[in-house]
């Protein structure tokens, strides 16, 4: 089973087409782990962007160089997956 | 009993398939359950009919969880489907609707991409077809219908999430869809259910172009989206696919719409800025109640302008 320990999700926002460009670049680097929850299309919409532990630190400095600003919307995406199984072990059995 | 499944709770395939079997088994004038086809790994493809009776009626056409990971859409679609068995004979909508038209409702649209969510990678979204020459598995069925199929709203790298297939129709999933749409004439509605960003949208996707009926779809987008709002405060933007988000080629709305299918829309869900893909079990119901009015806005509007 695929674990995402560490993964984050980040919530972008960009202020420009020019920073929507470079977004749509940064999802195409092959050699990074990221998948765009939400695309970036326009300045008025978030982008969300999940990347995987091992990119997140060139994922970030890429952002913070180009000053394009974003908060942590998922800290640790096991946690939360976690929790999701827990959650449903428990419906299960009080179903049962 | 269906009184005793957790609607507030997220569930496998085979909890799910179990469940449609109780459901028909507590709505048998009502309730049928058809199979049309099976996926790449062979799992059947079922679809709830709704129907009191008559031949080749006119149709509505639901479908949810056509991208496996979008786990609030499969939920949705249970609650959904209890809701309309419940309303029946109960709400003068559902009732008006139901004695002159049939609902089709396909909770699991990609049973092995679902299966495998809850298996091996939770956030996956295609289906899981293998493709010839690549070490990627799986097309987006939601870029490999046959409606501007290949354009530059889809990708053509097996690796990408909106691969597109080899060709239109590709995937047994969505070949099941047509053949079921075509080969029955009389569908007047299709809804994609999908999560999420909160947006109503209606085609085209892979065109510039307004449809036809644009302004028809636009003003029974804003009242769907305000019932909705009313419900919770939940905010949807909407409009045509291309205006709202971006160029998608291949969806299943805008072959449906091509298709003679006037009434064609995708709802994403929410998620309210916090948990995306990830909405925690307790926000189902909420997600659904919301989502109900807007459901019955588009289907009284089908039964109140036949075509």
């Amino acid at each position: 089973e695929e674990l995402f320990v560490g993964d984050q999700v980040l919530r972008i926002t960009a202020s420009d087409e020019e920073q929507i460009t470079l977004l749509k670049v940064l999802g195409e680097q092959e050699e990074l782990q990221v998948d765009f929850w939400r695309h970036p299309t326009s300045p008025s919409h978030p982008v969300d962007l999940w990347v995987s532990f091992s990119s997140l630190q060139p994922v970030k400095t890429f952002l913070e160089s180009n000053s394009i600003s974003y908060s942590i919307m998922i800290k640790d995406v096991q946690a939360l997956l976690d929790e999701e199984k827990k959650t449903m072990t428990k419906s299960r059995r009080t179903e049962r | 009993s269906t009184s005793t499944f957790d609607f507030a709770s997220y569930h496998t395939i085979d909890e799910i398939y179990d469940w449609m079997d109780t459901l028909v088994d507590d709505h048998p004038n009502l309730v049928s359950k058809i199979q049309i086809g099976q996926s790449f790994e062979n799992r059947s493809l079922y679809v709830l009919k709704f129907s009191t009776g008559g031949s080749n009626r006119s149709a509505i056409w639901l479908d949810t969880g056509i991208h496996a990971r979008e786990w609030v859409t499969q939920a949705v679609g249970v609650w959904t489907a209890n809701k309309i068995a419940k309303e029946y004979g109960q709400d003068p909508s559902v009732t008006a609707i139901l004695d002159s038209m049939d609902i089709f409702l396909e909770i699991i649209t990609n049973p092995d991409g679902f299966a495998f969510t809850h298996s091996s990678n939770r956030l996956w979204r295609k289906t899981r077809s293998i493709n010839a020459g690549s070490h990627c598995v799986g097309v987006d069925p939601n870029r490999n219908w046959d409606a501007g199929f290949g354009g530059s709203g889809s990708s053509s790298n097996p690796c990408s999430e909106t691969y597109r297939g080899p060709y239109g129709h590709s995937e047994r999933e969505v070949k099941a869809i047509v053949d079921f749409i075509s080969d029955h004439g009389n569908v007047k509605s299709v809804i994609s259910i999908h999560s999420y960003s909160q947006m109503l949208l209606f085609p085209y996707g892979y065109k510039r172009t307004p449809a036809p009926h644009y302004q028809e779809l636009n003003e029974l987008a804003k009242k769907a989206v305000r019932d909705l709002a009313a419900v919770y405060g939940t905010k949807y933007t909407y409009g045509s696919i291309v205006d709202t988000i971006y160029v998608a080629d291949g969806t299943t709305i805008d072959w449906a719409y091509d298709n003679g299918v006037k009434y064609s829309f995708t709802f994403e869900l929410r998620d309210t800025g916090r948990y995306g893909f990830l909405l925690p079990s307790t926000q189902i119901i909420p997600t659904a109640t919301e989502t109900w009015p807007a459901l019955l806005d588009i289907m009284i509007h089908v039964l109140e302008h036949p075509y």
